[in-house]
């Protein structure tokens, strides 16, 4: 229903403005109906600008740039209704470790109401895990699953299976 | 409720048995190129109902199936059981612990099954329902495709909208 | 033939002019996110003809002249000169040292140099033919574009063929 | 013409074999023309298998696996006419430590003839090269380079502009 989008599409903009001021501390974006008259099928813009630079078109911020705006955009849709898990996949992978950094910063807010479960070759995101899994193919094809727990002092390894 | 257990058995590269264990807060999942991390996610929106074989990959439902190496024979069935905890009552039923579990065959028969007993995929739905866990709730943020959302065309961009709201 | 010296001027994020001086062997580029090492990317391709704006991410070709910061005014233009060594005499030219300059104007208008000659997008593109240096030639292998190669349907994989072929 | 395409095509499918089993460390791979009848229209079609693995389709395979068979690919058919110099863009992103060293020891030996210019975030990717060029924004929005050379003992940071 038109109310129903209105609604929801104005926390999501509230949302991302506020995400992306936090992950690039600073600068500023927004989500941007193309066509106000036509909520039910208009187009949605993105437009943003990291701090310091001036306001173009979203195609020319560099693939970290791209990266770290799109995972604002995700997390603002996912504060809508936020699921009790949530699954990312090498999501960090574009950024260097000040923004892996920044990033991991704010999933550890959003971790207090929400489990993540995160795959990552970064070991700036590794630090925030509480329970790391190790998956390994020692047997070419199988894989098979390591634990180790860091949440209460040394890490111990062990097959989980 | 929260993700407590997660067992993976002839699913894709896990040929054996496999099971972990979740708690609340932040669990990393690493490991080296072609090891299973990816496959580990691909077995969570399976079980949760994913219905596109493209979505997972594969060409065909059957393809999940462990299909052998040099030194091990293929599966006959692969099978998934998400176990989550509820406590809190959040999902409508008295128990405090719910498992879904997915099976496919050969055949390309399919089964799932809530707490043990035989259910519908519209059961298996029905269940998530309005607990945010539906596959199309951003409950998995996928390697390789946060790039689309901001470059995709305004029209583009609304699907995905259109699927969170 | 090798690549001797890249200067980018008014380009992109390159405000000032930057020199960039080469050797056989591997040279990387490093910094953050967002510094400007694609940009040097885009300005080889640019000042060896790219004629797609979308493929240096823009919409239109002024698009790539430096637009200013909050206490820089906008470039009036932009202008990238490479330099090849042409000791070997690969290059169809008398010359040890060619170099090959492109501006891009306001109002859009284009200009191409060879040695500070004014030239035509014609004469630079038969200077690199048969050398292996036009872009079609996978002499600039792309961030984020490595994956559609594999991923892509068979016709569209024979495209990419056609171009190197 | 059609039978410099079938040459061409020849020559790529050696070369494709060849680097994929260096860059893997055995396994195998084909490029196959769909419809052999049809050559000059025919699609290509890409058939990959790691060491110790099955034969399956490649969409399949990781996002590692994928980026190294692409690397494969291109240097397959950079191999037909190398240009003298090639910029590489974080094309070692999605590759782990192993790979990322498997593909640098591959590089040094292309690098021979030809120049190679690498932007990268990977520190193993970095250890191969000769000069390396930083790239920094100190003043928001401008970019500065600054070089380091490497051939000859200790590195010097100057600024080059
Ligand atoms: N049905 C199957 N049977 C056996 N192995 C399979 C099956 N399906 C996929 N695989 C294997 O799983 C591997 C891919 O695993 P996955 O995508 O989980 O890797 P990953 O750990 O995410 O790696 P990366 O870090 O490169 O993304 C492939 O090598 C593929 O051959
Ligand atoms: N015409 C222009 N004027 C000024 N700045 C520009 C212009 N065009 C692009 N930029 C800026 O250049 C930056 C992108 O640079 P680039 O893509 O080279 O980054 P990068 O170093 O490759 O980063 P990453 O590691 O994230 O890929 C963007 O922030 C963009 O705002
Ligand atoms: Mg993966
Ligand atoms: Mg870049």
């Amino acid at each position: 229903s038109k109310e129903l989008f209105t609604s929801t599409f104005a926390t999501v903009q509230e949302n991302f403005k506020d995400v992306f001021q936090r992950l690039f501390e600073g600068g500023r974006a927004e989500l941007i109906l193309i066509d106000e008259g036509d909520v039910l099928e208009s187009g949605i813009e993105i437009v943003a600008r990291p701090p310091g630079k001036r306001l173009q078109s979203v195609s020319l911020l560099s693939g970290g740039e791209k990266a770290l705006t799109a995972i604002a955009l995700l997390f603002a849709l996912f504060m809508v209704k936020p699921s009790p898990f949530c699954l990312l996949d090498e999501i960090d992978a574009p950024l260097d470790d000040v923004n892996t950094g920044r990033f991991i910063h704010l999933l550890k807010e959003f971790a207090k109401r929400t489990q993540f479960i995160m795959i990552t070759h970064s070991k700036v995101s590794m630090e925030i895990a509480d329970v790391i899994y190790g998956v390994t193919m020692q047997e070419a094809g199988v894989s098979k699953i390591i634990s180790t727990k860091f949440k209460e002092g040394a890490p111990e390894g062990a097959p989980v299976s | 409720m929260y993700l407590k257990k997660l067992e993976i058995n002839g699913f894709k590269s896990f040929a054996d048995k496999t099971e972990l264990l979740f708690e609340p807060g932040i669990t990393s999942v690493v490991g080296p190129n072609g090891c299973g991390k990816t496959n580990v996610a691909d077995s969570v929106r399976w079980v949760m109902g994913e219905q596109s074989a493209k979505g997972l990959r594969a060409s065909e439902m059957t393809d999940v199936i462990f299909n052998g190496t040099d030194s091990r024979k293929a599966s006959s069935m692969a099978e998934v059981t998400l176990t989550l905890s509820n406590e809190d009552k959040s999902l409508p039923l008295e128990y405090d612990e719910i498992s879904i579990t997915r099976r496919v065959y050969r055949s390309g028969e399919s089964e799932y099954l809530i707490n043990k007993a035989i259910a519908r995929l519209k059961d298996v739905k029905e269940l998530f329902m309005g607990t945010g866990l539906g596959i199309s709730a951003y409950s998995v943020m996928a390697q390789g495709q946060m790039d689309q959302i901001v470059t995709s065309k305004p029209v583009e961009r609304r699907a995905i909208f259109e699927e969170a709201a």
